[in-house]
């Protein structure tokens, strides 16, 4: 284990007791500025946690960030970890993030599916849903991003168990998903609202079930343009952007629709690193550049809540 | 743990929305065990998909017959996966 997060090793991939390991370094190391809160259990019992970074004040807005909501995508929480390290070393040090963090408090859930998480260790690598158990079916799991309370059920998710993007019994059946909520809704000023998941290189904006453009659909695109040049100028990756449903396909219960529901405007989706060499097995030489090209764009986007309060 | 020995990822090109809509009849048939890493959008939008060994040859028949290009992403899972594993093994150690 390491014995600090400077001696942590951040260029390899770790197992969940590791990650949560590091959590528990990081707050010990910076009692001023982080603290571990935990937002409920996972189905299987386990804690889910979430890293908080305030400068003081109560209630102040806030931006959230949450990595590894499908348990493969092992890049995501890799590079979760290495925002968080960022977090303490820039605070103080840049003034541009040191402005951000003076004003607003950062949210960062870096396991958002642990269950999942675990069981890519222990038993299948390419398990991507929850771990809950459908009564009826043999199959397991629901996709926790075809879950959530925006156009649930509709096309764009499969009622079948046993597809990867089953969206569950019901809005919010998975816990991992309703602690989120009630998380979001009990705080009730978060102003922006992150979600990290890979591959593709993309970043997206709302909506997944629906054609109709978001009201703020202009200024959404002008801030994932921004935040793409911003990834692109460190290592030249090339991402795209546009909303999920014109982008990608149609997707539906996905988090970011459901935030934009309820007024979070700058809510977004990443699909990080790659356009499919390795999918979701990315080598971990690549987990470094990945989370500092990514780290330019969610500052761009933070810069951006920072700048044009609402 | 889950073995992947075999196991490809192809990457399926489509072409127009009659070849998306063949590719999403093979999600459905769930003997094949099919893994869609990237779904199927629209034509021009890659599919990857995992296929387990027992699948390889019936699925590549399938595309070819109905003319949809592919190439393999990724040769075998398992080599990646064991990679992966003593990657991690190294870093503690």
């Amino acid at each position: 284990r390491a014995r600090s997060t400077s001696t942590f090793n951040y260029d390899t991939y770790h197992t969940l007791e590791e990650i949560y390991d590091f959590m528990d370094l990081l707050v010990a190391e910076n009692p001023q500025l982080v603290s571990k809160l935990q937002i409920g259990n996972s189905y299987e019992g386990r804690p889910i946690y979430v890293l908080k970074f305030s400068t003081g004040g109560s209630n102040r807005p806030a931006i959230w960030i949450d990595t590894g909501i499908h348990s493969r995508e092992w890049i995501t929480q890799a590079s979760g970890v290495w925002f968080a390290k960022k977090i303490t070393e820039d605070y103080g040090q840049d003034a541009a993030f040191t402005a951000i963090l003076d004003n607003m408090d950062i949210f960062l859930e870096i396991v958002t599916n642990p269950d999942g998480f675990a069981y890519t260790h222990s038993k299948n690598r390419l398990w991507r849903k929850t771990r809950s158990l459908t009564s009826g079916s043999s199959c397991v799991g629901v996709d926790a991003n075809r879950n959530w309370d925006a156009g649930f059920g509709m096309s764009g998710a499969s009622s079948s168990p046993c597809s990867e993007t089953y969206h569950g019994k019901s809005a919010n059946s998975e816990v991992e998903v309703k602690s989120v909520v009630d998380f979001v809704n009990d705080h009730g000023n978060i102003k922006a609202f992150l979600s990290i998941h890979s591959y593709s290189q993309l970043l997206l904006y709302p909506y997944g079930y629906k054609t109709e453009s978001p009201s703020d659909k202009d200024e959404l695109d002008q801030v994932a343009k921004s935040a793409v040049a911003a990834l692109s100028s460190l290592y030249g990756t090339e991402y795209k952007y546009g909303s999920i449903i014109t982008t990608i396909y149609q997707a539906s219960g996905g988090s970011i629709d459901w935030t934009y529901n309820q007024g979070i405007k700058y809510s977004f989706t990443f699909e990080l690193r790659d356009t499919g060499r390795y999918g979701f097995l990315l080598p971990a030489s690549q987990i470094i550049p990945t989370a500092q090209e990514t780290w330019l764009a969610l500052l761009t986007i933070m810069e951006h809540t920072l700048n044009n309060p609402y | 743990k889950e073995d992947f020995v075999g196991h490809q990822v192809l990457r399926i090109s489509v072409a127009d929305e009659a070849q998306v809509q063949t590719v999403t009849e093979l999600e459905d048939l769930e003997h094949l065990q099919l893994d869609f890493w990237r779904g199927p959008a629209r034509p021009g939008f890659p599919i990857d998909v995992r296929v387990p060994f027992s699948s390889i040859q019936a699925v590549k028949v399938f595309l070819e017959a109905h003319g949809i290009r592919y190439r393999i992403m990724i040769e075998d899972v398992q080599s990646l996966l064991d990679e992966e594993q003593e990657q991690m093994l190294a870093s503690q150690s």
